[in-house]
């Protein structure tokens, strides 16, 4: 299975909707400072089910949401979906695509969808367990986090394994 | 289990002691459990001696080498357990240009079954991209993405 | 002694909102005193707000971002307190090519008065370096320092 | 006052005596990863009385005596030596050239000198006292150190300031 597309509206510096197509091999993210790229990791944990808003970088949940510029008003609610090429059946759904949806308005209200149906966050998670999929500590590197690799104490250096076995 | 945990466990050993040779082109590194009579609970030692250097202490690496083994690391858990995509946000960061090019070649073995999405500012990195995408701020505060090609990157415009 | 302190952080707060604006080409950042009736206790808090965007905490910032809000305080700290020296260690890692060049530009402010060593791979702070020593090893393990050109820059071969 | 030269000699990977002149302005130093230009930090900070190994990113001070290669046997000592132009008298001897030199033997025995004349390490911290020089933490930054100055809780922020004030 891949990963076919990554959909970002109104999360955190993405105000308007933006798609980014994935291909097989490696799609490299370029660009100035402050521009963005980061936040299309912190696009990718959330929309798997990160729940830590540390984890992006952030204090609340409400962070994720634009809350905008010298131009633009905040928007109302963040919304990112992720795309799945499905046809090896490696998520446990009946579907050859699978769409996984996530929603934050800012009254601190979430929504869930997979396929447009929406569900829980719990169904989210269940979703993505034993598939390697989700926020692996070691599929997903953030910036300045490789010094943590090595630098945790041994005790610490575990959660990189458990995940794993 | 334990069981799972060992067998798991002995195989991101094997890989680490292969992927730290490929990135250095020599020495050797090894991880350990520090108490292997407890390993549900046991702290994980490492380590690492590149080509030509005497064994020392992990602090004493430089900033490069402690990059290129910490990548040897992951790459060695994500070997024994793939996922179909990987996300490294400027892992590339802390290393020379011939470092970056063995990471490179390293996560090239990757690719034919994993997705590799790395943000970087090396131009070595967006070279062997299959895509490029550009993220700039062309409206102050507000994120725009580009299909870019190589020799249309947009790394030296920031407002900062 | 409270004066004192009180004294040193006005100048620093002072230096920053410059430092800030003049690094980042516009927005605006503060440092203040978290409890005010006790500063020889109280933490320091640091507001950043990058031209263009709303202000938000610090740790939403960019990695290029949060170096240039630290340079800038740093350089507050040293332009009211200046050494004689000063040393980086690759303070310029995370900073792209636009940024690195306004960093460099308030490290001239300070060239006329203090001594600058920056260990940097990037060949922008090469080029406005006044002297140039290349660091490497042609025996395995053992340092040698050499001057260099800017033309010569043995940057690109590690045995890793 | 200013730095005219660090003198390195079985310090860390400088196995061989190494003479660095410093000049007016910026002095770069280049060099792939590994090569030793953070050992340099490392040298300067230990000429001027460091006496914590960790700020060394050693666990005991003996890791900083170089301990061999591949073809070399380990040094019996390390040896720093620091010189400034005092031609202004900022530091408070009577020399227009001060050198501070540092050495440390296998045995775990220190030695000190200003001037060529054995003196203690408080003395080399009374003579940095007050001009400016020494290890304060905003003049010399250590690699991947930079982030700390803003990921450091408020109260952990005033080692900064308390060192300027
Ligand atoms: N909720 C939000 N609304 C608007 N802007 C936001 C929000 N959250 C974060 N940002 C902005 O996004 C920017 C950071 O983006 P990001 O971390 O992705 O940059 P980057 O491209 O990775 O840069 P660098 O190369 O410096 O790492 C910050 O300027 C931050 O203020
Ligand atoms: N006591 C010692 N004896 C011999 N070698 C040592 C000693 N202490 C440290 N080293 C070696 O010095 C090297 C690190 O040097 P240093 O940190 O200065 O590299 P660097 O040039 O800053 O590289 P980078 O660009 O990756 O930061 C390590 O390989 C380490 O093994
Ligand atoms: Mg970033
Ligand atoms: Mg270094």
């Amino acid at each position: 299975m891949h990963f076919k597309r990554l959909e970002m509206f109104g999360f955190k510096s993405f105000a308007d909707r933006t798609q980014v197509r994935l291909e097989q091999g490696i799609t490299a993210v370029v660009g100035p400072n402050g521009c963005g790229k980061s936040n299309i990791l912190d696009a990718v944990r959330w929309s798997l089910g990160e729940q830590s808003a540390r984890e992006m970088r952030g204090t609340h949940m409400l962070d994720l949401i634009f809350n905008g510029s010298e131009n633009r008003q905040p928007t109302g609610m963040a919304e990112v979906s992720i795309t799945f090429d499905n046809s090896d059946s490696r998520l446990p759904v009946d579907f050859a695509e699978v769409q996984v949806t996530r929603r934050l308005y800012r009254s601190g209200e979430s929504e869930y969808f997979i396929n447009k149906t929406p569900c829980r966050l719990k169904d989210i998670h269940e979703l993505f367990m034993d598939t390697g999929i989700g926020t692996n500590a070691y599929s997903m590197i953030g910036q300045g986090k490789i010094d943590m690799v090595l630098s945790s104490k041994p005790e610490d250096r575990r959660f990189l394994f458990e995940e794993a076995a | 289990t334990i069981e799972m945990f060992m067998e798991t466990f002995q195989r991101v050993a094997d890989n680490f002691r292969v992927f730290f040779r490929r990135l250095f082109n020599g020495g050797q590194a090894r991880i350990y459990l520090l108490d292997e009579s407890d390993p549900l609970e046991s702290g994980i030692e490492v380590e690492a001696r590149p080509p030509g250097k005497k064994p020392q202490g992990i602090s004493l690496l430089s900033g490069g080498e402690q990059a290129m083994t910490a990548t040897a690391l992951l790459f060695s858990i994500f070997k024994a357990k793939p996922s179909p995509f990987c996300v490294l946000d400027e892992v590339d960061a802390a290393l020379d240009d011939a470092n970056i090019g063995r990471f490179l070649n390293l996560v090239q073995e990757f690719t034919d079954d994993s997705q590799f999405i790395i943000i970087t500012h090396s131009k070595q990195t967006m070279a062997r991209a299959n895509v490029l995408y550009g993220v700039t701020m062309p409206e102050r505060g507000v994120s725009q993405l580009v299909s870019v090609r190589f020799d249309e990157v947009p790394e030296a415009e920031s407002a900062a």
